[in-house]
């Protein structure tokens, strides 16, 4: 399985999956990848994901959507507090997730979120990985395989890709 | 705003030093970074998120290291069926495809089921249909197909091992 998430210059946030599926699968069974809210997920003001590993499991959590909700709801208060002074979209809705540390999550929030949902994961019997992106410019991984094969990039930090846990 | 990010990944399993050989790491480190700079250069230039991606996973799905487009597994029927999605956070517009044998790069599919159709889920012959009529690129079974992976079925079925463990275990 292989997989992308990117917030551009106008903050606007995409998510992709792709893959074969499992070796050997049977009776057109289909995994986690190609469903939206268990393999894949983005929106705008909380975050995109994209999923690989155990189909089964991700779909029974809908870790993507999940994670990405748990983002929105942590950010809440955050919002509420800052509302008046959030602009607006073309909805009339507030922009929180133009790039702006005035309203950003912190980073290990965000990153205990994604760990949180891959450790409920684990419990039910599932392994796999995330890949994750926020509107606040927070791109990362939580997986609980020995490994990912994985990479990041964004406009002040460097190309980096790893493979092993311990990377 | 001058932010742009950009994370990507390639699947996940038990990857270890030793179990991967120190030719096959390199190779397998350039095609992810080759992917990045194709999301990066998008991004860089003011592209949008969803052409980031989409030319991102792309270049993943033409790399038979990976498990999506050539290089995709096996079923037990000795064929190659594959799923793709993607989604805009902007619009909260997607589109998916699943079960699909023909579409040289699957992402692309799943795109126009999101941007030329009234649907988000395409699957089997339907989705193959589809992808005919939007005019994309078509790759015969044998592009797919690869050594390495018929070799996973091969010994899944004769060792009667799991897919977990050929899937997890031996990447």
């Amino acid at each position: 399985t292989v997989g992308a998430v990117a917030v551009d210059k106008n903050g606007n946030i995409a998510a992709g999956t792709s893959t074969g599926g499992m070796t050997g699968k049977k009776w057109g069974r289909i995994g986690d990848s190609p469903i939206i809210g268990a393999g894949t997920y983005a929106r705008n003001d909380s975050c995109g994901i994209s999923a690989t590993g155990s189909g089964e499991y991700f779909i029974r959590l809908g870790v993507a959507h999940e994670i990405c909700s748990r983002i929105r709801f942590a950010f809440s208060s955050t919002r509420d507090t800052a509302q008046a002074n959030v602009p607006k979209d073309k909805h009339g809705m507030p922009q929180y997730y133009i790039h702006s540390n005035e309203w950003a999550l912190d980073d290990d929030v965000v990153q205990a979120i994604a760990d949180n949902v891959i450790a409920e994961l684990g419990v039910l019997g599932g392994t796999g990985g995330i890949i994750y992106a926020t509107p606040w410019g927070q791109i990362g991984y939580s997986f609980n395989t020995p490994g990912m094969y994985r990479g990041k990039a964004s406009n002040n930090a460097p190309a980096t890709v790893s493979i092993y846990g311990d990377e | 705003q001058d932010n742009w990010s950009i994370v990507i990944h390639g699947g996940a399993g038990v990857l270890e030093r030793d179990k991967i050989s120190p030719e096959k790491d390199a190779e397998i480190r350039a095609a992810l970074n080759f992917a990045l700079k194709t999301g990066s250069d998008i991004l860089r230039a003011g592209g949008t998120s969803m052409d980031a991606i989409a030319a991102t996973i792309m270049t993943l799905e033409n790399n038979e290291n990976f498990n999506a487009g050539k290089g995709a597994v096996f079923t037990w029927d000795g064929k190659n069926e594959m799923d793709a999605s993607i989604m805009d956070g902007e619009t909260l517009a997607a589109g998916a495809v699943a079960g699909v044998t023909a579409t040289k790069n699957p992402i692309l599919l799943a795109r126009k089921v999101m941007t030329d159709s009234s649907h988000v889920f395409l699957s089997g012959d339907g989705a193959n249909k589809f992808s005919l009529e939007m005019g994309l690129e078509q790759a015969p079974p044998e592009y797919f197909a690869t050594d390495f992976r018929r070799q996973q079925l091969e010994k899944m079925k004769s060792q009667k091992i799991s897919s977990y463990d050929v899937d997890l275990k031996f990447g």
